[in-house]
C-alpha cells in the first residue's frame, strides 16, 4: 500500500519529470 | 509531437522507486530526507535556469546530483543504479 505524504509526491513529480527530459533528450 | 505513452510508465517507474527508498531507509529517516531536498535543489535551479532563458548556469548538475546521491546511498548500489536511469545525463 502506498502511503504517500506531499513530499513523497513531489519526489515522485521530480523523478518522473526526470525521466521524461531524459527521453525527449535521447530521442 | 512526441508520443506520450511513456508518460505513465515513468509515473509509476518513480512511483515504485521512492516506495523502495521508503522501505529500504526506513529506520533512517535523514537519508530519505536528504534525497528528497537533492531532488528539491535540482527540480529548483533548473527552473531557475528555464527562467532566465539560458543566462543562469544550474549550480547543481546533473553529474552533482549524482554524486551526491551515491554518496548518500553508499552501499546500496542497485538503488543509485536505478537513479541513473531517471538522471537526463547520467
Amino acid at each position: 500500500s502506498y502511503d504517500f505524504t506531499p513530499l513523497d509526491s513531489s519526489a515522485v513529480y521530480v523523478l518522473s519529470s526526470m525521466a521524461r527530459q531524459r527521453r525527449t533528450s535521447l530521442s | 509531437p512526441p508520443p506520450q505513452n511513456n508518460q505513465p510508465v515513468e509515473f509509476n517507474h518513480a512511483i515504485n522507486y521512492v516506495n523502495k527508498i521508503k522501505n529500504r531507509f526506513q529506520g533512517q529517516p535523514d537519508i530519505y530526507k536528504a534525497f528528497l531536498e537533492i531532488l528539491h535543489t535540482y527540480q529548483k535551479e533548473q527552473r531557475n535556469a528555464k527562467e532566465a532563458g539560458g543566462n543562469y548556469t544550474p549550480a547543481l548538475t546533473e553529474q552533482e546530483v549524482y554524486t551526491q546521491v551515491a554518496r548518500l546511498f553508499k552501499n546500496q548500489e542497485d538503488l543509485l543504479s536505478e537513479f541513473g536511469q531517471f538522471l537526463p545525463d547520467a
